[in-house]
């Protein structure tokens, strides 16, 4: 079973702004 | 037909062919006739000047053809004739052949420091004794175990009048010293000038040129330097470079005037002179194309067992190690390409979030995955798992 590539989109960034990856 | 490679185009030892170093060099006499002019001698009239140039003259018929000395009236008689090679030079002869009754006294001396400090190679005397403190030189060359300044018969008048002066680095030196194998002969026959003194004339007059008899007076011609360009066993051949200077055509990574040191990237093992049997050349560094510089290291040479002690500088396209033979961190090894491709080492291009780290395996590429993350740069969920909104925990299993 190929799983979807993880979207990015979906994640909630509100209490993790300092991981977040600059695009 | 290449002397420093065989024909299998492997490295070996080879050196320039013997020549007359001081053919077409300077003179410097400290003394000359003719300045000022006097009856027989006048500097400033080619057809009676006798200048130093004719002791090292390259070619061609001139008149007159000796070198003579000023007229020597009082004590000190000492005539110092210096010639610069120019080079560092391998002796194998010094002659100088003279135009009257030769001198009954000469010192030979050599410099290696383009006549900074001078040294004796040896000595010519009826009185050794009296003149330099010696005894006069053992048949059979030296007793020591090196070779040393001797004190040798003065030069014999010959039938024409003249004498001749030689003087062979042979003679000086013990029988079955081999120069491939002794650095103290290596040394002794090393230099850049030499320099010869003429301490006491013949108290006779010229018999070979035309001037008139004067005593206290000395006269040559054809000072010769035989040898060969010193390239310690890595050149075939000396060149001049652009500034005139004589420097050796070096071969096997070595570079200098005399092929005394290795070229940068030429440090996987120290520098060696070459001998008949080993070319010691110097090795480049294995840096699978990934480096320029490199420097040597006498602690890794030693472990390899006196293999290589090269550690490669700046490894470029993404590479690290001594050889630049793995991937610097954050990279890892494309296995479809050579270790000396450029492009060897490919980004391990982890997932910001499903990644728990940067650095992929180098080896495999494989970055470490969060729980429940999966795929080579952890950007997809395990089987059982799906995506979550938390960055934290990307993936959580499926209820």
């Amino acid at each position: 079973e190929v799983m979807p590539t993880l979207d990015m989109a979906l994640f909630d960034w509100t209490d993790y702004e300092d991981l977040k990856p600059e695009v | 037909t290449d002397p420093c490679h065989d024909e299998g185009g492997a490295p070996r030892g080879c050196v320039p062919g013997l020549v007359n170093a001081a053919l077409g060099r300077e003179v410097l006499a400290s003394s000359i006739c003719g300045q000022p002019p006097k009856q027989a001698c006048d500097s400033s009239d080619a057809r009676r000047a006798h200048s130093a140039a004719l002791l090292t003259f390259t070619g061609g018929t001139t008149s007159p053809v000796c070198w003579r000395s000023d007229w020597l009236m009082q004590a000190p008689l000492n005539v110092t004739l210096t010639v610069s090679l120019g080079k560092t030079f391998e002796l194998v002869f010094v002659s100088l052949r003279f135009c009257s009754t030769p001198p009954t006294s000469v010192a030979l001396l050599k410099s290696q420091d383009h006549g900074r400090s001078w040294v004796p190679l040896g000595f010519f005397s009826s009185c050794c004794d009296l003149d330099y403190g010696r005894l006069p030189a053992p048949a059979n060359g030296p007793a020591g175990p090196g070779p040393e300044a001797l004190c040798f018969p003065e030069p014999q008048t010959q039938p024409d009048g003249g004498g001749l002066l030689a003087f062979s680095v042979q003679d000086s030196s013990p029988p079955g010293l081999d120069l491939d194998s002794s650095p103290v002969l290596q040394d002794w026959v090393t230099a850049t000038d030499i320099q010869v003194v003429l301490t006491r004339p013949a108290m006779l007059g010229d018999t070979r040129d035309s001037e008139a008899m004067v005593p206290y007076s000395y006269s040559a011609t054809e000072l010769q330097v035989g040898g060969r360009c010193k390239c310690n066993g890595h050149a075939s051949r000396c060149l001049l470079d652009t500034q005139g200077h004589l420097i050796c055509d070096c071969q096997h990574g070595t570079e200098g005037p005399d092929c005394g040191r290795c070229k940068p990237f030429y440090c996987d093992r120290p520098w060696q002179r070459a001998t008949a049997r080993e070319a010691h050349a110097c090795l480049a560094c294995s840096c699978n194309g990934h480096a320029r510089r490199c420097r040597f290291n006498m602690e890794l040479y030693r472990l390899s067992g006196r293999r290589s002690g090269g550690v490669c500088l700046n490894c470029r396209h993404n590479t690290a190690g001594r050889h630049c033979h793995y991937c610097r961190e954050g990279f890892y090894r494309d296995p479809g390409r050579a270790p000396s491709d450029r492009h060897a080492c490919r980004a391990c291009d982890c997932h910001p979030v499903g990644a728990a780290g940067k650095t992929c395996n180098q080896t495999t590429g494989q970055c470490p995955c969060k729980d429940g993350v999966t795929g080579l740069t952890c950007n997809r969920c395990a089987p059982g798992f799906q995506q979550s909104r938390s960055p934290v925990a990307p993936c959580v299993k499926t209820p």
